[in-house]
């Protein structure tokens, strides 16, 4: 039976896009409440209700009609999966966690170190933008490296982990990366514009604009 | 609008640091 | 068919006794290379065949005797379990991963940030060192309000969520959370307790000596 429940979430949340675009391919129906009066955010997850389900607080959150709840985007995206997305043989599966994993570990800090300051969200700090700025070459030349010989990073078709780094990276895509930079990893640009290409994808990001010129530091 | 709420997000932007020195200790101590 | 293989670590790698406990569980045959000449951290990593096999380079890392390869601590650890260990309804297995994630984004930081410096890892700084004290009473709290109804973190039995969240915190239990500091947290002392003398945990982590004395930063 297909899975159905409420997504608590600010709006535009990389890390509720993994859970809502995985319900695309699953048909799991998802709600989001991401803006008053149904979801404040910073005010809803503080509440006594809020809390008693989801003890952390954080967002995003999934409430099912069952009333099953679960946080962490990674539960979250994984519940709402199809066997197909999580990997259905034993290895599959291993290797979507291994790339979910390596997003949450080796993507989301340098990516958020470099795109931050270029979103007036964070104080610029040069030497650590450097450091994140290689850090991500390090990533596209691993991930280009992984898909010159195969068409998604799991298997032949779009699993939980394609869907997981893709939206792990959309920050870079949209804000930093622009022609020059990412020109040399021609295999991750070719996967990341398939994926975001596809129909699931499209109905939860939208067209997506890719950066033309590499954001700095708003000041 | 997005960019203000992912403000609020948890990043361990220190974590290459502990990493890094996780690492060396590790090396160190095996030789 | 149980799995067998091979774990590439250094020593006393909590990363790696994930896996290894649930190996004692499930009954997968997994060899340990860590020390010289079979493995030696810091260059059997970084040769060629190895990066071939593994291409970022880290440990721990698995491979099988059939050949297959796979990296990231919670995706080996979740190979080399049984279904009873994944959790096996569709709610257990996101469970178990929401406990997963957690461990990794909100004890992995603080846990690094107070015990490195006692270890000699890091430089001390003291409002780094207060600031992860207090995420870790808020960790222990929100754990104690779980286990307050519950033996174990998902369901009635042992899952890699125990397995994984005791590993994230062992340094924790070894080296700062002196009696008094743990005193208010008595039902995840009482979980901690009971999981580490489950001989599957014994078997990989010893007698296991619970912190005495909160040790301070090793100038």
């Amino acid at each position: 039976m297909a899975v159905a429940g409420t997504l608590y979430t600010y709006p535009e949340n990389w890390r509720a896009f993994k859970a809502l675009i995985a319900a695309q391919y699953s048909g799991a129906a998802v709600k989001v409440l991401s803006t008053p009066p149904q979801f404040h955010f910073g005010q809803t997850n503080k509440t006594p209700e809020f809390l008693k389900k989801f003890p952390v607080g954080k967002v995003p959150a999934f409430e099912g009609e069952d009333g099953f709840c679960i946080f962490e985007s990674n539960a979250i995206a994984h519940y709402v999966s199809s066997d197909e997305l999580r990997g259905k043989s034993k290895e599959a599966a291993a290797q979507v966690l291994q790339w979910v994993s390596f997003a949450d570990s080796d993507i989301v800090p340098p990516a958020s170190t470099w795109v931050f300051p270029t979103l007036g969200i964070m104080q610029y700090n040069k030497q650590a933008t450097e450091y994140a700025k290689e850090e991500v070459k390090r990533i596209l030349t691993l991930l280009d490296c992984h898909l010159k010989t195969r068409t998604f990073l799991v298997g032949e078709r779009i699993t939980l982990a394609d869907i997981t780094v893709v939206c792990t990276l959309l920050w870079l895509y949209k804000q930093v990366l622009e022609p020059s930079f990412r020109q040399p990893y021609g295999n991750v640009n070719r996967w990341f514009v398939t994926c975001v290409n596809q129909p699931q994808f499209k109905a939860i990001l939208g067209e997506l604009k890719l950066c033309e010129k590499m954001a700095q530091f708003d000041a | 609008m997005a960019a203000n709420f992912l403000v609020h997000e948890k990043i361990w932007f220190e974590k290459f640091k502990y990493d890094d020195a996780e690492k060396r200790y590790y090396e160190q101590i095996n030789g």
